[in-house]
């Protein structure tokens, strides 16, 4: 996941 | 009309003015707007019903494997009424003159194929948007947690299609599956496009957003 962090953050964004 | 409500804003290419025409602009102008349209892909997809109840977990799985196949559909969608042409962007639309001068001719004679294929079906906007949905449910990512939960995913985007070929499209009962047997050609397409865009990487002369990146690595 660290590796992949862009995505996760946006995916865990509300918007 | 769900999927029809959820469907991005057009983005725009806005080549580097500057920039002297060739490979290094076009392919960086490429670059730069995949790295915009999959901040706007992984915005859409949580607008998809079903997708946000999946885990973290898998809703990455799917996007890591499917963003090039919807990136390479919406290409060909706003494609449809150009000769030849591929439009990229509103604004970066690109013929084999064009792709042949700015080293992308071989991403060019990738996707046309493609382009004839749902030409040839006139594929209208309804199909398109669930199209793209069910390419990113059917990513085939080898690594779903909850495969069930992906598989219901599948199931009520594959009803929508139908509904929507049930409802529209009655004079050809097989129509629904005209557009699911062109997924294939999608997934061969999409995975040129990485290749060519992974080699760019590995070449190191083109510059790459990290989303960009993040996801070519993904597929890597």
């Amino acid at each position: 996941k660290e590796k992949h962090k862009i995505l996760h953050r946006l995916l865990q964004n509300s918007t | 009309s769900h999927l029809l409500v959820v469907e991005p804003e057009k983005i725009y290419a806005m080549p580097d003015p500057t920039m002297p025409d060739g490979d290094i602009k076009a392919l960086t102008t490429l670059c730069d707007l995949a790295d915009r349209e999959l901040v706007v892909i992984i915005g859409w997809a949580k607008h998809i019903p079903g997708f946000s109840s999946l885990s973290l977990a898998d809703q990455m799985s799917l996007l890591q494997s499917a963003w090039m196949e919807i990136l390479v559909l919406s290409i060909v969608f706003r494609s449809l009424a150009c000769e030849e042409e591929l439009v990229y962007a509103e604004d970066y639309v690109v013929d084999e003159e064009h792709a042949r001068l700015s080293g992308l001719l071989d991403l060019h004679v990738a996707i046309l194929p493609l382009v004839r294929r749902y030409k040839k079906l006139s594929m209208e906007r309804e199909e398109f948007v669930t199209l793209k949905a069910i390419a990113l449910a059917n990513s085939d990512s080898m690594h779903i947690e909850d495969v069930e939960a992906v598989q219901r995913l599948q199931d009520s985007l594959h009803e929508a299609l139908q509904d929507l070929e049930g409802a529209h499209n009655t004079e050809d009962p097989r129509r629904a599956g005209k557009l699911l047997m062109t997924l294939p050609l999608l997934r061969q397409t999409a995975a040129k496009a990485v290749q060519h865009f992974y080699s760019i990487k590995v070449q190191g002369k083109v510059p790459m957003h990290k989303l960009f990146l993040e996801m070519l690595e993904a597929k890597a």
